[in-house]
């Protein structure tokens, strides 16, 4: 919340798009803006109409460099936008630095996404120090279709103006904290000598040399991912990581999605009756790689590249443990097989679970 | 004399910093070295001020994982105090 807690006094307020920008077409423009409202609009008691020729409450524009309101723009990147608190003339009011690539998708940077944050700031909002805020200072984008507005947004805009009048209130995503003991993960792989942990939006990154766990969100790194990765594994000798989610996988070489991906992971030889895969790992000195749905798992030949026969197999006949695998990766030639907030450790040599840990059990809590 | 590689860098570092202060964590733009108390440096304080908003380590230092933060495309307004 702004220091001295400055608010509208009206729910009903009005919007007026000044400017166009020459980057987008003018109804792509209309459309971010409208959306952007539409995310605060969703989550309390406020309304948005926009307006064309007169003085609105919120004046949207692009402008360039110094354009008097003593807050210069410093051309490409850097400062992308900036808006004032509630209140009379330009209060409230939103300016977009004319000189950035703004878009509609996931190149240069996306005016809904930056809208909608500047819009927090014109409602009475200031910065959160959640790195998965909409009101956290740097951008991050995600795609607008699977946008939505964080828990810590929703907080802190009902705290100024109240809960929607929505018969079911709105929640929202909450970034993971890498020491909450209930954390659970959606796929875990290596990557190059890391281990990314995916959740939701997220990743998160432990590299052997860094003591802080890195978190991010999976599409500052792969813009066309879709969140809610559900498997994932390193073939370490191609160099590449396969990701699953629902009946379609994508390949990374190296740090770059592969062109043509993604396909049907009936491409690797699933029946059709399977409709996701749960968790995988490379099993580095066999290489071959088990996958896990549901409570069977699938042994796959990289060298022949086709499922071996006499599969799937029931877990508990071979890791000899009757659970749901949610992710798994292969350490020091140990699997670790994750089922919520419990991980086991299993060697593949004595074909058995030597030991129990908590999932979070890999970040120095 | 032209000055060294490394110093003209550094220099340019600390000018980044110390903008990037200026603008997001209202470090006052004319410390006056004769105004500097005895205690910390004022840039310092602020650059521990910025590390701590973005869950860095606080060293105080523009350390490579600061100036990686800092060098994200971001909004105008500052994280502290009030932007009027």
């Amino acid at each position: 919340i702004t220091t001295g807690n400055p608010k509208w006094k009206k729910n009903n307020l009005t919007y007026r798009i000044l400017n166009y920008t020459p980057k987008m077409r003018r109804a792509d423009v209309d459309a971010a803006i409208r959306k952007a409202f539409s995310v605060w609009s969703n989550v309390t008691p406020l309304t948005f109409q926009k307006v064309e020729d007169k003085e609105a409450d919120i004046m949207l524009s692009f402008a360039y460099r110094d354009h008097y309101d003593n807050s210069p723009f410093d051309g490409p990147n850097g400062q992308l936008a900036h808006a004032f608190q509630p209140g009379e003339g330009i209060g409230g009011d939103v300016h977009f630095d004319e000189e950035e690539a703004w878009t509609k998708d996931g190149r240069g940077y996306n005016l809904f996404i930056v809208t909608a944050h500047e819009l927090g700031h014109s409602l009475g909002l200031s910065h959160s120090n959640d790195p998965g805020a909409l009101m956290y200072p740097t951008y991050s984008y995600t795609d607008p279709k699977e946008f939505l507005l964080p828990q810590d947004d929703i907080d802190g805009i009902q705290a100024i103006y109240g809960r929607s009048n929505a018969a079911v209130q709105p929640t929202g995503p909450i970034t993971p904290q890498a020491c909450d003991p209930n954390l659970t993960f959606d796929a875990i792989t290596t990557l190059r000598g890391e281990i990314i942990f995916f959740k939701g939006r997220y990743m998160l990154r432990r590299h052997p040399e860094r003591i802080e766990t890195e978190i991010n969100f999976i599409s500052l790194f792969w813009p066309t991912l879709p969140s809610g990765i559900q498997a994932a594994y390193e073939n370490v000798e191609r160099d590449e990581v396969l990701l699953f989610k629902e009946d379609k996988y994508w390949v990374l070489n190296g740090y770059n999605i592969v062109p043509g991906y993604p396909k049907q992971i009936y491409h690797l030889g699933f029946p059709k009756t399977v409709k996701r895969v749960n968790a995988a790992y490379n099993d580095e000195t066999t290489g071959k790689t088990y996958f896990f749905t549901a409570d069977r798992y699938w042994r796959y030949d990289e060298k022949k590249k086709s499922m071996d026969h006499g599969y799937p197999r029931k877990i508990v006949s071979h890791f000899g443990k009757k659970i749901r695998v949610d992710a798994a990766f292969q350490e020091n030639g140990y699997v670790y097989l994750f089922h919520g907030k419990t991980q086991f450790q299993f060697d593949p040599h004595a074909k058995q679970i030597v030991r129990e840990m908590e999932s979070i059990s890999w970040f120095r809590c | 004399f032209p000055v060294a590689p490394e110093a003209e860098d550094e220099r340019k570092t600390l000018q980044f910093v110390e903008s990037y202060l200026q603008n997001f964590y209202s470090l006052q733009r004319d410390h006056q070295p004769h105004l500097r108390n005895k205690g910390e440096n004022p840039l310092a304080t602020k650059l521990k001020e910025m590390q701590a908003f973005f869950g860095l380590q606080v060293t105080g230092k523009p350390d490579p994982e600061t100036l990686e933060m800092m060098k994200k495309p971001r909004c105008g307004i500052p994280d502290v105090e009030q932007y009027v």
